[in-house]
């Protein structure tokens, strides 16, 4: 492992307990997507099925299992301990445009036609747009409270370092998956308009406020 | 290119 994956992974951690001590804390998800955390919740649950037929590492494994756990803990606090705070009025991105393309996809363009790499293929593409329906959100308000910020930023960083990851696999293992690669690039494009936002606001302080 | 995903990325 390199260091660019090891800190896209960290990144990618703190960025979910960044939003599960904010909602857990605050004991309210007003602003936050429950469609985008429910995807994250698909897109775990259909790439770590691996987790019964594989064995990596502990450390594979540990995070494997972390992120699957804090996504669906993700999803019950949204839909139900905390389903009162839930700002579903403004979370109203069609989900289907989304999942139906992806899976459709990762039908036709995959490694392997067997249903766990369909599975895993679909998982990949899926993550690349999942988070939509929170930009659709933050855009639809116009503002994200600063910790929500926080949180988008650490979620971009950690695909941006993955885009390192392969880079460096690329030129030292002679390794590389185009569809993880494409979908990433994806990922991370998304999520620039954001990260100049964060970078030019955030970062000076103000809370992230779309003009109207 | 791989033939099949590499299953220690998350």
């Amino acid at each position: 492992m390199n260091i660019f994956r090891f800190l896209g992974d960290l990144s990618h951690l703190i960025a979910i307990v960044i939003l599960l001590l904010k909602i857990w804390k605050s004991r309210s998800c007003a602003g936050i997507s429950g469609k985008s955390q429910a995807l994250f919740a698909v897109v775990f649950t259909t790439r770590y099925l691996d987790l019964f037929t594989n064995f990596i590492s502990f450390y594979n494994t540990g995070m494997k299992v972390v992120y699957i756990a804090c996504s669906y803990a993700m999803v019950w606090m949204i839909y139900s301990k905390f389903k009162a705070t839930y700002d579903g009025n403004h979370d109203t991105f069609r989900v289907e445009f989304l999942v139906a393309p992806t899976a459709i996809l990762a039908f036709l363009v995959n490694h392997d036609f067997t249903p766990l790499e369909i599975l895993w293929t679909f998982s990949i593409y899926l993550e690349s747009v999942a988070i939509l329906p929170q930009l659709f959100m933050v855009s639809k308000t116009g503002e994200a409270e600063t910790i929500t910020s926080h949180y988008l930023f650490a979620l971009g960083v950690y695909r941006t370092l993955y885009l390192f990851n392969w880079i460096w696999r690329y030129q030292f293992e002679g390794f590389f998956d185009l569809i993880a690669i494409v979908a990433g690039l994806v990922q991370t494009i998304l999520y620039c308009d954001f990260f100049y936002l964060y970078i030019t606001k955030v970062l000076k302080g103000k809370k992230l406020s779309l003009p109207a | 290119e791989t033939d099949v995903s590499d299953h220690d990325e998350l």
